[in-house]
């Protein structure tokens, strides 16, 4: 992971007993292929790196550099995964939480997992399917939630989401969560987007969940720009975060889209799901 | 977009950026701008050294009857959609395809892969949820004699995951109870938005079965798969079927050609 990374570089600084401007330039020279090679997205790792070079300041040794190097790195990369904390409700009745994201990222599998996390934590939970176009994606989800426990209804109509009737739903529904698993879109089919902004503005959800796939390549910046721009995205849920050792894109989203990582998905099970700490349970992905 | 002329450093710093960008590994990026430059910096020469380092154009080996393919990789990557859009591909060809669902594990697998073909003349072996996959594969062997084309459809997995590789070792063996042939093609399914994450896949899936081939999906997004040249140079895979959408027909052969124009802008 990049932590683990970041300390291998710094632990050359170890011997040193003061930290210069030139001492620093190196570090940051190095840090930067760190953080391509940790699968970063390049303009992320370039924003990140102007910001170290501003924060960044020669010590004379009252602190020891690699500690202040770490301090200083570590504060940066944690402050911009963010971290759990939790979901907005609905003051005035049935909460409704959005899961968007590509195609495979693990939305319908995700669904299923929050909504087990939240009934554990006493919420009354309602799967609800809004994909139309995945070949048995709302049975995937009715499965899901069967083994789980979970309500799930259904409200795909003859290949659309059926917006009313997910109003009238919330409407009369007694339920605390409704949890809407969307279609999977690429930041670059345009009509599908157009069709998450609708969503969105009709239903006026609580949140907007970004799903991620922790193991997404350089694409992830421009991912996480696109769903900034069409949806208000109010989280990220790192899914398959079991698969990568390097972590780059879970900086990448929160980097752009500015909100936290609240959650990270850590296997196929209902059960491998936790809320997001950068310090500890972030060591998957921060190694 | 570079015009003309040879490279100046900040071209070259440009270039650098862009196969980065591209998902090619940091020491392939360098090793290709080393190479452009030294052989004298030019927009021809860029993508003629990209078509000289891009993997060749390696046929399926789909010419013995009955062809065997399995394809393989880590969850949610396109497995079960390219089998649909394979069976499309050979079916329209008038060959008798089977098609073997042998995810045997994720919730609606069956039901997601018996709906992608269930429009197509092609013949359909599942398996309950929960059920042993080498036992899908058996039957579907076993029960189809007359075949000419076997698909197998996988669960996916995370690729570090030993239990993995122990199925993907049982249903090999299954299949070699039939033919020694058997399977001519055991194709890994890279995600191209995965980037590099998929050279890793790579490295892990070989320990554990004989890759013949690469399949690279979601080519429409914006990511250009540069990681394929790296898995070509150090494990000799070549890339054989690029997938671009999720109609049955968003399949082709790879042509370097495109790669490479896509890449070089
Ligand atoms: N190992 C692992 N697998 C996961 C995780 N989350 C989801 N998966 C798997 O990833 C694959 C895709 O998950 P889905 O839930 O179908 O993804 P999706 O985003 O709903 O896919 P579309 O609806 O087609 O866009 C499935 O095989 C899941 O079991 C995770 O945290 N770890
Ligand atoms: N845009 C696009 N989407 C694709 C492509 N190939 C597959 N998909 C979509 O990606 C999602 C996952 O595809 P699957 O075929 O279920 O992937 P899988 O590897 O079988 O997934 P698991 O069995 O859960 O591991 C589905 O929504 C597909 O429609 C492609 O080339 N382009
Ligand atoms: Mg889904
Ligand atoms: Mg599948």
């Amino acid at each position: 992971g990049i932590a683990r990374r970041v300390q291998g570089l710094v632990s050359s600084f170890r011997s040193k007993g003061v930290l210069t401007q030139e001492d620093i330039n190196k570090f940051l020279s190095d840090l930067r292929w760190l953080l391509i090679e940790a699968d970063v997205s390049l303009i992320v790792v370039n924003d990140l790196l102007e910001r170290l070079r501003e924060k960044l300041k020669p010590q004379t040794g009252v602190v020891s550099p690699a500690d202040y190097l770490l301090k200083v790195v570590f504060g940066e990369i944690a402050q911009i995964l963010g971290s759990y904390r939790p979901l907005a409700t609905n003051a005035r009745g049935l909460s409704i939480y959005m899961l968007v994201g590509l195609q495979g990222s693990g939305k319908t599998t995700t669904a299923a997992k929050l909504g087990f996390f939240l009934k554990r934590k006493g919420k009354s939970v309602v799967l609800g399917a809004a994909d139309p176009y995945r070949p048995a994606g709302a049975e995937q989800l009715k499965v899901l939630a069967a083994e789980s426990g979970l309500y799930f209804e259904s409200f795909v109509d003859q290949g659309s989401v059926n917006v009313n009737r997910i109003k009238e739903f919330a409407k009369k529904s007694l339920h605390d969560v409704l949890l809407l698993d969307t279609a999977g879109r690429l930041h670059v089919e345009a009509d599908m987007l157009k069709e998450l902004t609708q969503l969105s503005q009709l239903l006026s959800p609580q949140e907007v969940l970004l799903v991620v796939d922790a193991m997404l390549g350089q694409e992830a910046a421009d991912i996480a720009r696109a769903f900034k721009d069409t949806a208000p995205v109010t989280g990220i849920i790192l899914s398959k975060a079991d698969g990568d050792e390097r972590g780059g894109a879970a900086l990448s989203v929160a980097y752009v889209s500015g909100v936290p990582v609240l959650f990270m998905g850590t296997g196929e099970h209902v059960s491998d799901f936790e809320p997001f700490v950068p310090d500890e349970t972030a060591a998957m992905i921060l190694g | 977009k570079v015009t003309g002329k040879a490279l100046t450093p900040e071209q070259e710093e440009e270039l650098l950026s862009r196969l980065i960008s591209a998902d090619f590994s940091l020491s392939k990026a360098r090793m290709l701008v080393e190479k452009i430059r030294n052989e004298g910096n030019s927009p021809d020469v860029v993508r003629k050294t990209l078509l000289e380092e891009a993997p060749p154009v390696e046929p399926l080996r789909d010419d013995s009857k009955p062809f065997v393919a399995f394809l393989v990789g880590v969850n949610g990557v396109g497995k079960t959609t390219t089998i649909a859009k394979m069976a499309h591909l050979y079916s329209s060809r008038g060959l008798r395809v089977v098609v073997v669902g042998a995810d045997t594990f994720r919730a609606a697998a069956q039901d997601q892969l018996s709906l992608l073909v269930e429009e197509l003349p092609v013949v359909y072996v599942g398996g309950e949820r929960g059920s042993d996959s080498g036992a899908v594969l058996f039957r579907a062997l076993e029960e189809n004699k007359d075949a000419d084309v076997f698909l197998v459809d996988t669960a996916g997995r995370i690729h570090t995951s030993k239990a993995l590789m122990d199925e993907l070792g049982k249903l090999i063996r299954v299949s070699k109870k039939f033919s020694a042939e058997y399977p001519q093609e055991v194709l890994l399914v890279l995600d191209s938005t995965q980037g590099l994450q998929g050279y890793r896949q790579a490295l892990s899936f070989v320990k554990g079965a004989p890759i013949t081939g690469l399949v690279l999906t979601k080519t429409d997004s914006t990511a250009k798969g540069g990681m394929i040249f790296s898995i070509w140079d150090e494990l000799r895979i070549p890339l054989k079927l690029v997938c671009f959408g999720q109609k049955l027909t968003d399949i082709d052969y790879y042509s370097p050609e495109k790669v490479v124009d896509s890449i070089a802008g």
